[in-house]
């Protein structure tokens, strides 16, 4: 039996608006030792989602067999959004589970909200992903890099990012014109997540699809932070800390063969 | 123009 309660239904809320629009069907795996982890691509398979939901995200977590729950992101959106954000929240399900069963507790009023999903049986596969060294990495103020992403999106399909030791520089040509956005690293001593890191074995550029970056940011409402890991022809690592755990994708990006 | 690559030319299948 998998039963795990949050202190605030507010972050799975968030963890699912951030990767509803980009996988619509994806399995949660949930074990006791790794709390829940899911592995989901999109469909045209340049974006990858690697989610983890350590246990120390929940007030309380216990899962006595490893379980497997096939979700329509979609459906369990529409279920969520019955629940204040800070309701308690806990999910619930048997160990060969046909349905997933959400609670919310109002913590003011004696309200409690019972909701049951169908699950699926989704055939996903999976792919291997090592830890890879990366030849650089920026830690940023995450609504920042939301606000380029979003910004830049209006004037070309394309992204590119430019990283050298000094600067950090955010690239878009388009039809209209062209613009570009250089950040230099900094440390905010009085607020540290307003600070940007670079940190870089070797220059890298890299272009990405605006669309997908702009799939991406929608986590920015997850943490303060962004980290980016980028790597010569290779996808690109965007890490949204949780409380315990993160929020990862991986996005492919685009060159000439 | 670059084209866009997917994942899978990257990550193996399990």
């Amino acid at each position: 039996m998998l039963e795990g309660k949050f202190e605030e239904a507010s972050l799975l809320k968030k963890v699912i608006e951030s990767i509803k629009d980009s996988v619509k069907l994806c399995n949660f795996n949930c074990s006791q030792s790794k709390g829940i982890t899911v592995q989901a691509i999109d469909d045209s398979r340049v974006l990858l989602i690697a989610l983890k939901i350590d246990s120390g995200s929940f007030q309380e977590f216990r899962c006595d067999r490893d379980l497997v729950l096939g979700l329509d992101l979609e459906s369990l959106s529409k279920i969520l959004k019955q629940g204040n954000n800070e309701d308690y929240l806990t999910i619930i399900a048997e160990d060969s589970p046909d349905s997933l069963l959400v609670v919310f507790e109002d913590k003011k009023k004696d309200r409690i909200s019972e909701f049951s999903l169908k699950l699926m049986d989704i055939d996903s596969d999976v792919l291997t992903i090592d830890d890879m060294e990366h030849d650089c990495s920026i830690t940023m103020p995450a609504y920042e890099f939301a606000k380029i992403a979003r910004d830049m999106k209006t004037l070309s399909e394309s992204l590119q990012i430019i990283i050298t030791k000094d600067s950090v520089k955010f690239n878009a040509e388009g039809q209209i014109g062209s613009g570009s956005i250089i950040l230099k690293p900094h440390t905010d001593m009085e607020k540290p997540d307003e600070s940007i890191k670079i940190e870089l074995n070797q220059p890298v550029v890299l272009t990405f699809g605006a669309k997908y970056l702009n799939d991406i940011v929608k986590a920015t409402a997850l943490s303060s932070t962004v980290t980016i890991k980028l790597t010569d022809k290779a996808p690109a690592l965007f890490e949204y800390r949780l409380p315990s755990g993160y929020l990862r994708y991986y996005l492919a990006p685009k060159f000439d063969d | 123009t670059q084209k866009q690559q997917t994942l899978s030319r990257f990550f193996g299948s399990q």
